[in-house]
């Protein structure tokens, strides 16, 4: 069955959908069949990828809308699930379900079997929208910026996988901690990627280096390989992709 | 009275909380009294300055606590109110009570007399507490990181001051929009830049450039003034507390 991320971290622009977009893309050129889901009401994966789609997330969670429906196939290999800012009355809406935690998991289920991997990116939010993503997947990418409010707040996403696994009755583990905006002349991102590899061993990636051509990509709708094949960006999230294809822990 | 600012953009890390601190003590060294509020569960506020306090946002807003006991005198002319993760739950207990746009603006408006300028740090999303802070606002600091994700995030904060004061009543516009993490050797910067100053005028601030400094200074739990004076980033924070000490246009 397909292996499921959760691509978070409740601290704002430390590169998830970055990471989403182009992680999806990698792994898509290895020929394993990906889906990539954005569970962001800001809506930033269609944003940056210049996808249109007719039904969204919103749609699947609120209407019934089965997934097959609501798709958008982009290349060869990567199927993407777009979200819009109706999302975020979603919140609201699912506070107010009995059996909230597992919808969109019954969601993901339904189409685990035709893909190899799924990729959920997540807004910058510990909400029951995110708690539901966590209740769907079966580990979590911690997108973690090299800076110091950044290392902060992953205490916080260590607790809530944690409250998931004893609350909701859902274990999930962090399978990949991957670091970025990291540059090796600043002190303090020496700093930062010290402590995550010290704290998470193995499953702390190679970092994903700060470079401009990742800033420019979402604004030419590219990934990073379409828009600078040679860039250090690229380079970084092949290494991310490698190390996701490589046998995972998941325990 | 006092000038209530809410800093504010749903795009996650686009420096709302370095604004907020280091502009709140620029005022406070124009010897304006000031208050820092902040409003994201994440508590980035207290992290980044070091500030301890029994009691934060979720005490006032949820058990009736007073302003007044929960600040913490941080500097002559500054305090802080804190916010911690509980103030996450506030959200759906926020969803549950009738008057609850108003909630917040009770409590300022009870201390609005005892300050010049109010600042009050978002959280990256636009929920109700984030309604609840519009509507305790007399403006807006819409903080944009130059890249092209935050450009297209300033769409959505515009839709969702207009309809603040369309569905809840409170007329409430753009004081200024402050654009950060400025590189003028990137032509994505520039172009970001190009298109705010088109938009907004003489609304748009002069950028705070992208500086290593301001990186720092939440792990020295300093402001920019304290950590380095010296370094762009104090200069160009600065020139944001200039800007705002001079007649700000409140439409
Ligand atoms: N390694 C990098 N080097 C330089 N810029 C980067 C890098 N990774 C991402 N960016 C840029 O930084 C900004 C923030 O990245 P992104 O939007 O992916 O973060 P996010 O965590 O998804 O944000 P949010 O919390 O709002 O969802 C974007 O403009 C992006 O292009
Ligand atoms: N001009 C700048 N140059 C370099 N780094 C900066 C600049 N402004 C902020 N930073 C750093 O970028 C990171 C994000 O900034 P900050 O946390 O203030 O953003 P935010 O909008 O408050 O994030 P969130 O959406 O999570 O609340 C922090 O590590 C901060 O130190
Ligand atoms: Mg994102
Ligand atoms: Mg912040």
């Amino acid at each position: 069955p397909a292996r499921v991320f959760a691509v978070l971290n409740q601290k704002g622009g430390t590169g998830k959908t970055t990471t989403s977009i182009n992680v999806a893309a990698g792994l898509a050129e290895r020929h394993r069949r990906v889906l990539l889901v954005d569970a962001d009401p800001q809506g930033n994966v269609a944003a940056s990828l210049g996808v249109r789609s007719k039904k969204s997330l919103y749609d699947v969670l609120m209407n019934g809308a089965a997934i097959a429906d609501a798709v958008v196939p982009l290349f060869e290999n990567l199927d993407v699930l777009t979200s819009d800012e109706r999302l975020a009355a979603a919140e609201i809406k699912l506070a107010q379900r009995p059996k909230r935690a597992g919808l969109l998991k019954r969601h993901i289920d339904s189409v685990a079997s035709q893909y190899d991997d799924i990729l959920i990116d997540c807004g910058p939010s510990l909400s029951l929208l995110n708690q539901n993503v966590l209740c769907a997947s079966t580990s979590v990418l911690v997108v973690v910026a090299c800076d110091y409010l950044s290392l902060v707040g992953v205490k916080q996403v260590l607790r809530t996988i944690k409250n998931v696994g004893a609350h909701l009755g859902h274990p999930i583990s962090v399978g990949a901690v991957v670091p970025t905006m990291y540059d090796a002349r600043a002190r303090i991102c020496r700093d930062a990627l010290d402590s995550l590899q010290k704290h998470f061993g193995d499953k702390c990636l190679p970092p994903v280096r700060h470079n401009v051509r990742l800033k420019e990509a979402p604004s030419k709708k590219k990934t990073i390989f379409e828009h600078a094949p040679g860039s250090h960006g690229a380079e970084d999230y092949l290494a991310v992709v490698d190390a996701l294809c490589a046998p995972v822990t998941e325990e």
